[in-house]
């Protein structure tokens, strides 16, 4: 078979056809999967490598995260409603445990019904310690306080949970600014770290969440979680195009090892036949 | 978005003696790639394209001054009805009726259920919720905080499996003279055969007279799988799509629709127990198109 700009192809039309299709299912995105796949035939021998070298090199160079030299790292975690915040805080926290550091929990979810109950287990599994206020509380003021205690005690880790939110809401996205705005008051260098966690099903939309959430809480990497389930996680392609926000973990369950450093490689080979 | 890209094409085409196959496919290009930005599974958006253009093939196309803005007609008209299924209420005709909610992790069942409670109660019925997952920290403490708000008894199965809980629920609720018992469970993945398994075993245990799937409405492709599969696990009755007000395009809804013929019944507009409407087809199509 040939193509325009004379190479020949190493696949059949249907093949590619196929290939282009796998890549929509696996939420890469229409539009992004038919130039991967328009941009992988043109090149010399058109073939699955190429297409796969392409798409390893959209995936953001990894730069090494953000550790302070002395005083304890700040990570603040972020997203939206459901995505798998706190459950990862559990697990990085055990991660951080098992290093043999201390870690300290800002529980500044003060309004969803026994949030703060779900991350005082997790922090107990962890051998983590945790900070809370009454109900309703403001959630910069739950943060400012963990934020003063941890540097005050030396602790080496402290991470902030907040609130599940929809990036439509102007006021928990103001809410959030001023969390991240006192974060920062309470230890200038502060956050060292603010993740957002997607939800590894999630369509589209993802891009919209990313967008306003970096606009607002100046977000520095992603956790991708649930990629134990039936989404493959191709949104992560649409958002390292766009955004080129490293991508730190994921998520491949909801136990306290299920964590896992993210492997470009093994992402993109997932997303091939 | 679609509709600026369709009025690009409609303007093209007015006034032109008839629309030709080229003209048609070009705009059906278009279409394909605004419904799959909008998250409807690619063989939804396929099914879509090719009911669209025999329909638009047809002679209304030709004889129209605007061929554009009829064949957009076409496409609003075709979500529209997959979306629309028969409107009906839910199914509480047993003492008591269980409504049984299931669906992914993090999808909101759980808020679903105090959203659904507060709904009955206005309706005037005696409603309790349970919730037999014994996986999520502080899972069932959420909602018996929810129960508390909506002012409705929260009641506490007893049993080693889920089903066994569950049962033990429905028979309390019986004793309490409840109409409407809405049971959360927890959240599992379809590809988890041993939570799919559980899943069966509660429908079976208690026979749900309305079995809904909880769906977040920014789920992407595989919203089609989670439904067909959640299907054949409890013969859904209908549909939750939760986090409407996300902004989502919302093709979940089309996927759900397509696969399972089941209608979506309701969606959750935000995070307070309020926060809760009947399902509109023709907003919703209109979303979608964008
Ligand atoms: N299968 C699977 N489930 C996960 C994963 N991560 C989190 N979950 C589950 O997803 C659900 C939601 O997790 P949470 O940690 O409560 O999510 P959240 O973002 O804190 O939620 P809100 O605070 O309500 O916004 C829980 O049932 C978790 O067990 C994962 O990697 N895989
Ligand atoms: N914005 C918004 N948030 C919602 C909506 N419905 C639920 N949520 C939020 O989504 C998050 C997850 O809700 P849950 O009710 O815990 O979800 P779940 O399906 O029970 O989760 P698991 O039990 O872990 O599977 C919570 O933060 C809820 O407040 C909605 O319609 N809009
Ligand atoms: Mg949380
Ligand atoms: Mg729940």
């Amino acid at each position: 078979q040939l193509v325009p700009g004379g190479s020949v192809d190493a696949l059949s039309e249907e093949e590619w056809l196929d290939i282009e299709d796998g890549l929509i299912m696996a939420d890469c995105g229409g539009e992004l999967a038919g130039e991967l796949v328009h941009k992988a035939r043109k090149r010399r021998g058109g073939s699955v490598q190429a297409l796969k070298e392409s798409m390893i090199s959209m995936l953001p160079e990894v730069k090494a995260v953000n550790m302070p030299e002395s005083g304890p790292f700040v990570l603040l975690v972020v997203g939206v409603n459901g995505t798998g915040k706190t459950t990862t805080i559990g697990k990085i926290a055990t991660m951080f445990r098992q290093q043999g550091r201390s870690v300290l929990v800002g529980a500044a979810d003060t309004f969803r019904a026994a949030a703060v109950e779900q991350l005082a287990v997790w922090v107990e599994r962890a051998g983590a310690e945790m900070v809370r206020q009454h109900e309703g509380a403001d959630p910069a003021a739950v943060a400012f306080d963990t934020i003063q205690r941890g540097v005050a005690r030396n602790y080496d880790v402290v991470i902030i949970d907040t609130a599940g939110r929809v990036q439509t809401d102007r006021g928990l996205m103001d809410e959030l600014a001023k969390v991240r705005r006192v974060i920062t008051k309470a230890y200038p260098e502060a956050p060292h770290e603010v993740w957002q966690v997607v939800d590894g099903g999630t369509g589209q939309n993802a891009v919209m969440q990313v967008d306003k959430f970096r606009e607002v809480a100046g977000t520095s990497g992603l956790v991708v979680t649930k990629l134990d389930g039936s989404g493959k996680g191709g949104i992560v392609l649409q958002l390292s195009h766009r955004f080129g926000l490293p991508i730190r973990y994921v998520g491949v369950g909801e136990s306290l090892e299920d964590l896992m450093a993210f492997d470009g490689e093994a992402f993109v080979t997932s997303l091939l036949p | 978005r679609l509709s600026e890209k369709l009025g690009d094409i409609a303007h093209k085409l007015r006034g032109a003696a008839r629309v030709s196959e080229a003209d048609l496919d070009a705009t059906l290009r278009e279409m394909r790639l605004a419904l799959l930005e909008a998250d409807v599974a690619l063989p939804v958006t396929r099914h879509l394209m090719s009911e669209v253009r025999e329909r638009a093939l047809g002679a209304e196309v030709a004889k129209s001054l605007q061929p554009g803005q009829v064949i957009i007609k076409i496409l609003n008209d075709a979500l529209a009805d997959l979306l629309g299924g028969q409107r009906r209420d839910l199914d509480l005709s047993k003492i008591p009726s269980v409504i049984l909610l299931c669906g992914l992790q993090g999808a909101g069942k759980t808020t679903t259920a105090g959203k659904l409670a507060r709904l009955l109660v206005g309706q005037g019925k005696k409603v309790a919720l349970t919730s037999v997952d014994a996986t999520r920290p502080a899972a069932r403490e959420q909602l018996q905080v929810l129960a508390g708000q909506v002012d409705v008894q929260y009641i506490a199965g007893e049993g080693h499996s889920a089903a066994a809980m569950a049962r033990s629920a429905v028979k309390q609720a019986g004793r309490d003279g409840h109409h409407v018992l809405i049971l959360d469970t927890a959240g599992r993945q379809v590809v988890d055969d041993e939570l799919m398994r559980e899943i069966r075993e509660v429908a079976a245990a208690v026979g749900a007279t309305e079995r809904l799937l909880v769906l977040d409405a920014m789920t992407g492709q595989t919203a089609l799988q989670i439904a067909e599969q959640f299907h054949s696990a409890v013969n859904m009755s209908g549909c939750i799509l939760t986090k409407t007000d996300a902004d989502v395009r919302g093709g979940a809804a089309l996927s759900v629709a397509h696969s399972t013929g089941v209608p979506i019944r309701y969606v959750g507009t935000g995070e307070k127990v309020d926060a809760f409407e009947l399902f509109d087809p023709q907003r919703m199509a209109g979303r979608i198109l964008g």
